[in-house]
Protein backbone atom coordinates (compact mmCIF):
# COMPACT_ATOMS: atom_id res chain seq x y z
CA UNK A 1 0.00 0.00 0.00
CA UNK A 2 0.85 3.33 -0.61
CA UNK A 3 -0.04 6.78 0.34
CA UNK A 4 0.18 10.57 -0.09
CA UNK A 5 -1.14 13.48 2.35
CA UNK A 6 -1.00 17.39 1.56
CA UNK A 7 -1.69 20.46 2.77
CA UNK A 8 -1.38 23.51 0.32
CA UNK A 9 -0.35 26.94 1.37
CA UNK A 10 -4.13 27.78 0.89
CA UNK A 11 -4.62 25.16 4.03
CA UNK A 12 -6.48 22.94 1.72
CA UNK A 13 -5.59 19.51 2.99
CA UNK A 14 -5.94 15.94 0.36
CA UNK A 15 -5.25 12.48 0.64
CA UNK A 16 -4.63 9.43 -1.65
CA UNK A 17 -3.94 5.66 -1.04
CA UNK A 18 -3.60 3.07 -3.53
CA UNK A 19 -3.18 -0.79 -2.78
CA UNK A 20 -2.74 -4.47 -4.10
CA UNK A 21 -4.21 -5.61 -1.19
CA UNK A 22 -3.05 -8.67 0.25
CA UNK A 23 -0.93 -11.36 -0.83
CA UNK A 24 -2.63 -14.34 -1.64
CA UNK A 25 -5.85 -12.79 -1.03
CA UNK A 26 -9.40 -14.28 -2.12
CA UNK A 27 -10.33 -12.69 -5.45
CA UNK A 28 -13.07 -10.14 -4.97
CA UNK A 29 -11.72 -8.91 -1.41
CA UNK A 30 -11.60 -5.01 -0.59
CA UNK A 31 -9.41 -4.41 2.17
CA UNK A 32 -9.59 -0.46 3.58
CA UNK A 33 -7.55 1.28 0.85
CA UNK A 34 -10.14 2.21 -0.97
CA UNK A 35 -12.78 3.02 2.41
CA UNK A 36 -13.12 6.54 3.16
CA UNK A 37 -12.66 6.92 6.08
CA UNK A 38 -10.85 4.10 6.77
CA UNK A 39 -7.64 3.77 4.38
CA UNK A 40 -8.24 7.48 3.33
CA UNK A 41 -9.93 10.64 4.65
CA UNK A 42 -9.46 14.60 4.18
CA UNK A 43 -11.60 17.54 5.77
CA UNK A 44 -10.77 21.00 6.27
CA UNK A 45 -8.85 20.02 9.79
CA UNK A 46 -6.77 17.26 8.60
CA UNK A 47 -5.41 14.53 5.57
CA UNK A 48 -4.91 10.97 6.45
CA UNK A 49 -3.83 7.98 4.74
CA UNK A 50 -3.18 4.29 6.23
CA UNK A 51 -1.61 1.03 5.65
CA UNK A 52 -1.41 -2.31 6.98
CA UNK A 53 -3.66 -4.89 8.74
CA UNK A 54 -7.16 -3.50 6.51
CA UNK A 55 -9.65 -5.65 8.53
CA UNK A 56 -8.44 -3.59 11.70
CA UNK A 57 -8.87 -0.42 9.75
CA UNK A 58 -12.05 -0.86 9.06
CA UNK A 59 -12.96 -1.76 12.20
CA UNK A 60 -11.44 1.27 13.70
CA UNK A 61 -12.64 3.64 10.90
CA UNK A 62 -8.78 4.90 11.21
CA UNK A 63 -8.53 7.99 9.12
CA UNK A 64 -11.54 9.43 10.08
CA UNK A 65 -10.81 9.30 14.11
CA UNK A 66 -7.70 11.33 13.45
CA UNK A 67 -9.79 13.93 12.72
CA UNK A 68 -12.55 13.31 14.93
CA UNK A 69 -10.38 13.62 17.94
CA UNK A 70 -9.30 16.51 16.94
CA UNK A 71 -12.23 17.76 16.40
CA UNK A 72 -13.83 16.49 19.72
CA UNK A 73 -10.97 16.28 21.93
CA UNK A 74 -8.90 19.01 21.13
CA UNK A 75 -5.95 16.91 20.27
CA UNK A 76 -3.07 18.53 18.19
CA UNK A 77 -2.16 16.00 14.55
CA UNK A 78 0.72 14.46 16.60
CA UNK A 79 -1.17 13.58 19.83
CA UNK A 80 -4.18 12.57 17.78
CA UNK A 81 -1.79 9.83 15.93
CA UNK A 82 -0.92 8.66 18.62
CA UNK A 83 -4.33 8.18 20.30
CA UNK A 84 -5.48 6.56 17.60
CA UNK A 85 -2.99 4.22 16.56
CA UNK A 86 -2.53 3.12 20.72
CA UNK A 87 -6.62 2.99 21.26
CA UNK A 88 -8.21 1.93 18.12
CA UNK A 89 -6.56 -0.73 16.40
CA UNK A 90 -7.14 -3.34 18.77
CA UNK A 91 -4.91 -6.16 18.20
CA UNK A 92 -4.28 -4.91 14.55
CA UNK A 93 -1.05 -3.48 12.92
CA UNK A 94 -1.18 -0.74 10.66
CA UNK A 95 0.42 2.80 10.33
CA UNK A 96 -0.25 6.31 9.13
CA UNK A 97 0.41 9.57 7.87
CA UNK A 98 -1.49 12.71 8.30
CA UNK A 99 -1.41 16.45 7.48
CA UNK A 100 -3.03 19.38 9.28
CA UNK A 101 -4.32 22.40 7.66
CA UNK A 102 -1.65 24.19 10.25
CA UNK A 103 1.18 22.90 8.41
CA UNK A 104 1.88 20.27 10.38
CA UNK A 105 2.79 16.45 9.57
CA UNK A 106 3.12 13.88 11.97
CA UNK A 107 3.06 9.44 11.55
CA UNK A 108 2.34 6.96 13.91
CA UNK A 109 2.39 2.78 13.69
CA UNK A 110 2.41 -0.31 15.67
CA UNK A 111 4.19 -2.50 14.04
CA UNK A 112 7.79 -3.12 14.02
CA UNK A 113 8.29 -0.68 10.45
CA UNK A 114 6.63 1.74 8.36
CA UNK A 115 8.06 3.26 4.85
CA UNK A 116 7.71 7.21 5.03
CA UNK A 117 8.78 10.37 4.35
CA UNK A 118 7.90 13.77 5.28
CA UNK A 119 8.35 17.26 4.79
CA UNK A 120 7.64 21.03 5.60
CA UNK A 121 8.06 24.04 4.44
CA UNK A 122 10.05 25.39 6.76
CA UNK A 123 12.66 22.98 5.46
CA UNK A 124 12.10 19.91 7.29
CA UNK A 125 12.44 16.32 5.76
CA UNK A 126 12.86 12.86 7.19
CA UNK A 127 12.58 9.77 5.49
CA UNK A 128 12.86 6.55 7.67
CA UNK A 129 11.83 2.85 7.70
CA UNK A 130 11.93 1.84 11.36
CA UNK A 131 11.18 3.43 15.06
CA UNK B 1 -1.13 32.04 3.64
CA UNK B 2 -0.23 28.84 5.63
CA UNK B 3 2.41 26.82 5.32
CA UNK B 4 2.56 23.43 3.20
CA UNK B 5 3.25 19.77 4.59
CA UNK B 6 3.40 16.42 2.77
CA UNK B 7 3.78 13.07 4.02
CA UNK B 8 4.56 9.72 2.01
CA UNK B 9 3.89 6.45 2.98
CA UNK B 10 4.92 2.90 1.55
CA UNK B 11 3.19 0.51 3.70
CA UNK B 12 3.58 -1.04 7.46
CA UNK B 13 4.71 -4.13 8.67
CA UNK B 14 8.49 -4.20 7.26
CA UNK B 15 10.49 -7.44 6.96
CA UNK B 16 12.94 -7.35 9.90
CA UNK B 17 15.64 -8.94 7.43
CA UNK B 18 14.84 -6.31 5.02
CA UNK B 19 18.62 -6.29 3.09
CA UNK B 20 20.25 -2.86 3.50
CA UNK B 21 20.46 -2.74 -0.37
CA UNK B 22 16.52 -2.73 -0.71
CA UNK B 23 15.94 -0.55 2.34
CA UNK B 24 17.87 1.97 0.81
CA UNK B 25 16.30 1.47 -2.73
CA UNK B 26 12.96 2.19 -0.82
CA UNK B 27 14.27 5.48 0.94
CA UNK B 28 15.24 7.01 -2.51
CA UNK B 29 11.97 6.56 -3.81
CA UNK B 30 10.29 8.10 -0.73
CA UNK B 31 13.00 10.87 -1.39
CA UNK B 32 11.93 11.03 -5.07
CA UNK B 33 8.15 11.50 -3.94
CA UNK B 34 8.72 13.88 -1.65
CA UNK B 35 10.30 16.30 -4.02
CA UNK B 36 8.29 15.67 -6.82
CA UNK B 37 5.53 17.07 -4.14
CA UNK B 38 7.82 19.79 -2.83
CA UNK B 39 8.35 21.05 -6.61
CA UNK B 40 4.21 21.01 -6.84
CA UNK B 41 3.78 22.86 -4.18
CA UNK B 42 6.36 25.22 -4.51
CA UNK B 43 4.42 25.81 -7.93
CA UNK B 44 1.38 26.13 -6.08
CA UNK B 45 -0.26 23.35 -7.39
CA UNK B 46 -3.42 22.31 -5.30
CA UNK B 47 -3.34 19.70 -2.45
CA UNK B 48 -5.34 17.75 -4.07
CA UNK B 49 -3.39 17.74 -7.61
CA UNK B 50 -0.33 16.87 -5.26
CA UNK B 51 -1.04 13.90 -3.95
CA UNK B 52 -2.72 12.61 -6.88
CA UNK B 53 0.73 13.00 -8.52
CA UNK B 54 2.71 11.58 -5.74
CA UNK B 55 0.67 8.35 -6.18
CA UNK B 56 0.81 7.72 -9.65
CA UNK B 57 4.67 7.81 -9.08
CA UNK B 58 4.76 5.32 -6.57
CA UNK B 59 1.79 2.90 -8.28
CA UNK B 60 4.53 3.12 -11.19
CA UNK B 61 7.59 2.00 -9.67
CA UNK B 62 7.31 -1.81 -8.80
CA UNK B 63 9.02 -1.45 -5.62
CA UNK B 64 5.57 -0.92 -3.15
CA UNK B 65 2.49 -2.77 -3.31
CA UNK B 66 0.40 -0.71 -5.52
CA UNK B 67 0.23 -0.59 -9.40
CA UNK B 68 2.97 -1.94 -11.12
CA UNK B 69 4.53 -4.64 -8.32
CA UNK B 70 1.11 -4.92 -6.55
CA UNK B 71 0.47 -8.50 -4.78
CA UNK B 72 -0.78 -11.44 -6.18
CA UNK B 73 -4.32 -12.83 -5.23
CA UNK B 74 -4.57 -16.86 -4.76
CA UNK B 75 -4.90 -16.91 -8.75
CA UNK B 76 -1.93 -15.02 -9.22
CA UNK B 77 -3.55 -12.04 -10.60
CA UNK B 78 -3.47 -8.49 -9.49
CA UNK B 79 -6.63 -6.39 -8.74
CA UNK B 80 -5.90 -3.31 -7.44
CA UNK B 81 -7.92 -0.39 -5.51
CA UNK B 82 -7.43 3.35 -4.58
CA UNK B 83 -9.08 6.61 -3.17
CA UNK B 84 -8.66 9.81 -3.04
CA UNK B 85 -10.17 12.49 -0.82
CA UNK B 86 -10.23 16.81 -0.85
CA UNK B 87 -11.10 18.10 2.35
CA UNK B 88 -12.38 21.62 1.58
CA UNK B 89 -15.41 19.98 0.57
CA UNK B 90 -14.68 16.61 1.50
CA UNK B 91 -15.51 15.50 -2.28
CA UNK B 92 -13.90 12.10 -2.74
CA UNK B 93 -13.49 9.12 -5.05
CA UNK B 94 -12.40 5.28 -4.87
CA UNK B 95 -12.22 2.21 -6.86
CA UNK B 96 -12.03 -1.38 -6.46
CA UNK B 97 -11.20 -4.66 -8.83
CA UNK B 98 -9.28 -3.07 -11.16
CA UNK B 99 -7.20 -5.27 -13.21
CA UNK B 100 -6.34 -3.32 -16.11
CA UNK B 101 -6.07 0.52 -15.40
CA UNK B 102 -2.36 1.46 -15.06
CA UNK B 103 -2.98 4.13 -12.48
CA UNK B 104 -5.80 3.25 -10.13
CA UNK B 105 -5.71 6.82 -8.21
CA UNK B 106 -5.90 8.47 -11.25
CA UNK B 107 -9.45 6.54 -12.09
CA UNK B 108 -10.73 7.25 -8.44
CA UNK B 109 -10.11 11.06 -8.71
CA UNK B 110 -12.34 10.87 -12.28
CA UNK B 111 -14.91 8.80 -9.91
CA UNK B 112 -14.94 12.02 -7.95
CA UNK B 113 -15.17 14.72 -10.48
CA UNK B 114 -16.76 13.15 -13.66
CA UNK B 115 -19.16 10.62 -11.79
CA UNK B 116 -22.15 11.02 -10.01
CA UNK B 117 -21.05 8.37 -7.54
CA UNK B 118 -18.00 7.99 -5.23
CA UNK B 119 -17.12 4.77 -5.41
CA UNK B 120 -17.18 2.12 -8.22
CA UNK B 121 -15.64 -1.21 -8.68
CA UNK B 122 -15.05 -4.24 -10.47
CA UNK B 123 -16.41 -4.50 -14.32
CA UNK B 124 -18.58 -1.10 -13.57
CA UNK B 125 -15.01 0.51 -12.87
CA UNK B 126 -13.78 -0.79 -15.62
CA UNK B 127 -16.18 0.41 -17.94
CA UNK B 128 -15.84 3.79 -16.28
CA UNK B 129 -11.96 3.50 -17.33
CA UNK B 130 -12.59 3.06 -20.75
CA UNK B 131 -15.34 6.12 -21.48
CA UNK B 132 -13.00 8.25 -19.72
CA UNK B 133 -10.22 6.59 -21.65
CA UNK B 134 -7.56 6.50 -19.11
CA UNK B 135 -3.91 3.55 -20.03
CA UNK B 136 -5.05 0.06 -19.76
CA UNK B 137 -2.62 -2.56 -19.98
CA UNK B 138 -2.59 -6.46 -19.60
CA UNK B 139 -2.68 -7.68 -15.93
CA UNK B 140 0.37 -9.17 -16.83
CA UNK B 141 2.05 -5.75 -16.52
CA UNK B 142 1.27 -5.49 -12.72
CA UNK B 143 2.66 -8.67 -11.91
CA UNK B 144 6.55 -8.80 -11.06
CA UNK B 145 8.89 -11.75 -10.48
CA UNK B 146 9.77 -10.91 -6.96
CA UNK B 147 5.78 -11.38 -5.90
CA UNK B 148 5.30 -14.68 -7.72
CA UNK B 149 7.76 -15.77 -5.46
CA UNK B 150 6.16 -14.45 -2.41
CA UNK B 151 2.98 -15.65 -3.60
CA UNK B 152 4.92 -19.25 -3.78
CA UNK B 153 6.09 -18.51 -0.04
CA UNK B 154 2.52 -17.66 1.15
CA UNK B 155 0.36 -20.87 -0.59
CA UNK B 156 3.21 -22.72 0.95
CA UNK B 157 3.13 -21.27 4.70
CA UNK B 158 -0.78 -21.32 3.67
CA UNK B 159 -1.05 -17.82 4.97
CA UNK B 160 -2.24 -14.08 3.80
CA UNK B 161 0.83 -11.72 3.77
CA UNK B 162 0.07 -7.75 4.08
CA UNK B 163 2.52 -4.67 3.42
CA UNK B 164 6.35 -6.67 3.29
CA UNK B 165 8.88 -8.04 0.99
CA UNK B 166 10.73 -11.21 2.05
CA UNK B 167 14.04 -10.63 0.82
CA UNK B 168 14.87 -12.36 -2.77
CA UNK B 169 18.55 -13.06 -1.84
CA UNK B 170 19.74 -15.63 0.88
CA UNK B 171 16.47 -17.06 1.24
CA UNK B 172 17.45 -20.82 0.14
CA UNK B 173 20.58 -20.19 2.80
CA UNK B 174 18.24 -19.65 5.62
CA UNK B 175 16.29 -22.43 5.18
CA UNK B 176 18.64 -24.74 7.04
CA UNK B 177 18.29 -22.71 10.21
CA UNK B 178 16.54 -25.13 12.91
CA UNK B 179 13.47 -24.84 12.95
CA UNK B 180 11.87 -22.18 15.10
CA UNK B 181 8.06 -21.86 16.26
CA UNK B 182 8.40 -18.32 15.79
CA UNK B 183 6.17 -17.03 13.36
CA UNK B 184 6.46 -13.50 11.54
CA UNK B 185 3.33 -13.04 9.79
CA UNK B 186 2.16 -16.09 9.16
CA UNK B 187 5.70 -17.25 7.82
CA UNK B 188 8.14 -19.71 9.69
CA UNK B 189 10.49 -16.96 11.36
CA UNK B 190 13.82 -19.44 9.52
CA UNK B 191 12.26 -18.07 6.17
CA UNK B 192 13.85 -14.50 7.05
CA UNK B 193 17.69 -14.36 5.50
CA UNK B 194 20.02 -14.47 8.91
CA UNK B 195 21.28 -10.91 9.39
Amino acid sequence: TVGCVVVDREGRCAAATSTGGLMNKMTGRIGDSPLIGAGTYACDVCGVSCTGEGEAIIRGTLAREVAAVMEYKGLGLQRAVDFVIKNRLDEGKAGLIAVSKSGEVAYGFNCNGMFRGCATEDGFMEVGIWE
Amino acid sequence: MGRWAIAVHGGAGVDPNLPLERQEEAKQLLTRCLNLGISALRSNLPAIDVVEKVVRELETDPLFNSGRGSALTEKGTVEMEASIMDGPKRRCGAVSGLTTVKNPISLARLVMDKSPHSYLAFSGAEQFARQQGVEVVDNEYFITPDNVGMLKLAKEANTILFDYRIPTNGYETCGSGVESPLQMNGLPISVYAPE
